[in-house]
């Protein structure tokens, strides 16, 4: 209760038109990143808590990208591992969306709850939105599938280990220019 | 060639390879010429002595002249031709660059567009904003949301209870946009769905514009008291977001679909990550 109520007087102090509309001093918007931040981590042991309870993965760790939006995430940078995708849905009607998940250039296989191939592919980040120059970033791809969501659903992305098949699908222009280059 | 195509089942988009600027629209059984571009208002400097020379900042926009437009140059473009997705990468210039994207079985067209950091060593403060133009005949009419509700109808140059001075005619335009900002005449209609609180203007028939990044080097004296002038990491922010394009028939209400994109852009999917090697059920 402690962490939702720390999470919903954050928010609330978010509808301040100075948040809304970013015309906060510096310093104000430094501290509602800080507030906002610490009540987002907080309430995350919640949502993980009620995971563990509505799948079978109680050792689950459910963990949050807050840089997913920008093409980075350590979860995924840092393992090598097969990866659990849950996704909740906070409609209230079921809804159909393309996920991107940030991952290194690897050969990956989606199954959902069922264990079924979802179509998926490996797209590459172009290097002007990566910012190089001002970020590390060892997520350089995306991971891109389609899922249909009630309210709750899991995705496995699977590593393979069969080295990924080399298929020439970007193309510059003008072309005089990628041939110079 | 000096076209590039690129379509999936419910939407063609049509680029101009020689400038590496959008062309065509085509969805929904509609075909528009739509040409995008990205243009800088200069903020205006003053003292904040008088009314009238107040300086841009972070509670007024105030642009020092027209928009220098960014994207009549070469553009450099690049194309991922995915199955699922499909990306065309445009790089304006050093600091903005953008991947116009359509996904299979999806009606709509992605922006996802990248500013920054603006560069302010020629002491002048930027305001970034990209253009999309279209042969709609609005006739001065365009619609923006009311805080993510209803749509409200807009008239260049007029108020609905009062006659405005529009001695600042860009500023004096620009109304906010939370959720969409849409033009139309008797045959088509664009709608721009944003990811954020932004401004937004329709400057001429059939054209629609949003701000996208501002960085200013003076307080505009309104209360704040600093320039919106963001320099933590030394060299000023870099911003990402996305806009999403419909086209679609005119119609005298707000459609069905748009408002459902709406809700999808501010309640997409939580996503979780765990670690396992097989894949959990819900109970």
């Amino acid at each position: 209760s402690e962490n939702l109520e720390s999470l919903s007087q954050a928010m609330g102090i978010m509808q301040h038109h100075d948040a809304v509309t970013g015309t906060e001093k510096q310093a104000v918007a430094r501290d509602y990143d800080r507030m906002l931040f610490k009540a987002i981590v907080g309430a995350e042991s919640n949502a993980r808590d009620a995971l563990r309870s509505l799948t079978n993965l109680t050792s689950g760790e459910f963990e949050s990208c807050l840089d997913l939006n920008i093409s980075a995430c350590a979860f995924t940078q840092s393992t090598a591992n097969n990866v659990v995708v849950t996704l909740v849905n906070p409609m209230a009607h079921a809804s159909t969306q393309y996920v991107r998940v940030p991952v290194k250039n690897e050969n990956y296989i989606v199954t959902d709850e069922k264990g079924r191939e979802i179509p998926s592919e490996v797209v590459p980040v172009p290097w002007q939105v990566l910012a190089l120059e001002h970020r590390s970033n060892g997520t350089q791809h995306e991971l891109v599938f389609r899922a249909s969501v009630e309210k709750v659903a899991n995705f496995l992305i699977r590593v393979l280990p069969s080295p990924k098949s080399v298929v020439k699908n970007t193309a510059q222009f003008p072309q005089e220019k990628a041939i110079d280059e | 060639t000096d076209e590039l195509i690129v379509e999936n089942s419910l939407v063609k988009l049509t680029f101009d390879t020689t400038t590496g600027g959008l062309k065509t629209i085509e969805m929904n059984g509609i075909r528009e010429d739509i040409h995008q571009s990205f243009g800088i208002y200069k903020g205006f400097r003053g003292n904040n002595g008088e009314a009238n020379n107040r300086s841009s900042g972070a509670y007024v926009f105030r642009p020092d002249g027209d928009i220098e437009v960014l994207s009549s140059n070469q553009v450099d473009l690049t194309f991922y031709n995915g199955t699922r997705v499909k990306e065309v990468y445009q790089q304006v210039n050093e600091w903005v660059s953008q991947v116009i994207r359509i996904y299979d079985e999806v009606n709509r067209v992605e922006f996802e567009w990248l500013v920054g950091p603006i560069p302010a060593d020629d002491e002048v403060g930027k305001e970034v904003i990209t253009r999309f133009s279209s042969g709609i005949a609005s006739k001065g009419k365009f619609y923006t949301d009311s805080n993510g509700r209803e749509m409200l109808e807009r008239v260049r140059n007029q108020r609905e209870t009062f006659d405005p001075n529009m001695s600042e005619a860009i500023s004096g335009n620009y109304y906010p946009v939370t959720g969409q900002i849409s033009l139309q005449d008797d045959e088509k209609r664009i709608t721009l769905l944003n990811d954020r609180a932004q401004g937004g203007a329709s400057l001429n028939d059939g054209e629609l514009e949003l701000m996208l990044h501002r960085r200013l080097l003076n307080d505009d004296a309104f209360g704040v008291g600093e320039a919106l002038n963001e320099t933590q990491f030394g060299t000023g922010l870099i911003a990402r977001g996305k806009i999403y394009l419909i086209l679609d028939e005119a119609s005298e209400k707000p459609k069905h679909a748009e408002r459902l994109l709406q809700h999808e852009l501010d309640q997409h999917f939580w996503k979780f990550f765990s670690k396992s090697n097989g894949v959990p059920s819900v109970n």
